[in-house]
């Protein structure tokens, strides 16, 4: 895997998070306080050199909720995911590929995420509940697993907590994007706490989402 | 496709969690549209750490629960409409605001419908202000109103009120769109719909021709 930054180098989006009670700071899905990420180059992509592979990773069990899509012709890893939140409330990880979308590929999809949540698991010592998949990108194709399981052992070595990392895992999720997409706010709670929100999304076709 | 995920360092119980994260996708990334197309994968995960050392959030109707449900809603609609703004081929974002309607999700089902019509999409792209386009995407919307209470209002212009087109300044209108898309700004649109408490927004972005070749050359 790589982290070269040639890699990752694509213009950021526009701040769009509507004014509130709440400051924007930098950071994306780092900036909340017990989280790392990463983004590398695992050659998952049909061409080009950009970003393919991004792991997100909680310091402790985190509390989870998601929301997918209807589409009765899901992707395995969203139906990975939801078998796993039908059984759990926390996780450690998520981890999600650009290149195929690893849908409309049956029985062999859902057993080859299984077996990317497996190499994920043992890699960061965890279970294979604690991780959760997306995966992005051409529907009907295999996802190129000769690739994708040696890339994972190498992933840990690489999280951290600062904005680079982040932007790092913003970009290696994106595929037609012209620009990476994170933000992060601080909000004061009424008891005098500080909590932080971050985030990072990609998208630019295919989209009408109708998730539940 | 669209991914999301979400971190939180607030100590939050895994059913308040699932509130926040469910109310916040509807109102965010449900509520934007570019193609019209809903992917295989679409998929947000919002994870809470509970590293800020907050008194758990538990109460759903607490003060903190609401602070939270609205940052992380103005957080997930950041995103959202940078994935709109960033619509394949587009030079512009669409930016629905609709009111008056019966209840909120109404209000979402209208704006929606309008930040979706190929055909107003076009005309933003086009830099045409056509009132005529935005008013029939609202109308076959699926939400009932009464065609006499429709406004439509362009930036600053009103195009419409009360279901009549008004003598707006079109030339004026098609320098705010064309100075719009010159530097991918943000269209508004303002829609009404009669006098109910529903109100609700969505985005989208203006249908070029290179999102058809985008399309024609890229397989999904």
């Amino acid at each position: 895997v790589s982290t070269d930054a040639e890699s990752f180098v694509i213009p950021a989006a526009p701040d769009l998070i509507p004014d509130g009670a709440w400051t924007k700071v930098e950071g994306g899905v780092c900036a909340a306080k017990g989280f790392k990420a990463t983004g590398v180059y695992a050659g998952l992509r049909a061409s080009g050199k950009k970003g393919d592979l991004a792991l997100v990773v909680a310091d402790a069990p985190a509390v989870v909720a998601g929301t997918f899509t209807q589409n009765v012709m899901c992707a395995a890893p969203v139906l990975y995911c939801k078998d796993v939140l039908k059984r759990r409330k926390t996780v450690r990880a998520v981890m999600t590929n650009a290149g195929q979308a690893n849908a409309a590929t049956g029985t062999q999809g859902y057993e080859d995420s299984v077996a990317c949540a497996a190499a994920l698991a043992a890699a960061l010592g965890v279970e294979a509940d604690d991780v959760l998949l997306q995966s992005t990108g051409v529907i009907g194709r295999r996802m190129k697993m000769e690739a994708f399981l040696p890339a994972i052992p190498q992933l840990p070595a690489s999280l951290g907590a600062t904005t680079a990392d982040a932007h790092r895992a913003a970009v290696a999720i994106t595929t037609t994007d012209l620009v990476s997409k994170e933000a992060a706010l601080r909000v004061q709670l009424s008891s005098g706490a500080t909590v932080t929100v971050g985030g990072m999304c990609k998208g630019s076709g295919m989209i009408h989402p109708n998730m539940a | 496709t669209m991914l999301g995920v979400v971190t939180c360092d607030a100590a939050v119980s895994p059913e308040v969690w699932t509130g926040i994260v469910k109310r916040a996708s509807v109102a965010s990334f449900n509520s934007i549209t570019v193609d019209g197309d809903t992917s295989t994968n679409d998929c947000v995960i919002g994870l809470a750490s509970g590293a800020a050392g907050n008194a758990p959030i538990t109460d759903p109707a607490s003060k903190d629960a609401q602070l939270l449900d609205a940052a992380v809603t103005a957080l997930m609609q950041g995103l959202a409409k940078s994935i709109a703004w960033d619509g394949e081929g587009a030079t512009c974002l669409l930016e629905i605001e609709v009111t008056g309607a019966a209840s909120d999700a109404d209000a979402r089902v209208i704006a929606r419908s309008v930040a979706g019509s190929s055909l107003a999409k076009s005309a933003f792209f086009g830099h045409d202000p056509n009132w005529g386009r935005i008013a029939a995407a609202a109308g076959y919307s699926g939400i009932i109103f009464d065609q006499a209470e429709l406004g439509v209002r362009l930036g600053s212009m009103t195009l419409m009120k009360d279901g009549q087109p008004l003598a707006f300044d079109k030339a004026a209108a098609n320098k705010y769109l064309k100075d719009t898309c010159a530097v991918h700004g943000t269209v508004q649109v303002f829609v009404t719909v009669g006098k109910g408490p529903g109100k609700g927004m969505a985005w989208g972005c203006d249908l070029s021709y290179d999102y058809v070749k985008i399309n024609a050359e890229y397989t999904t």
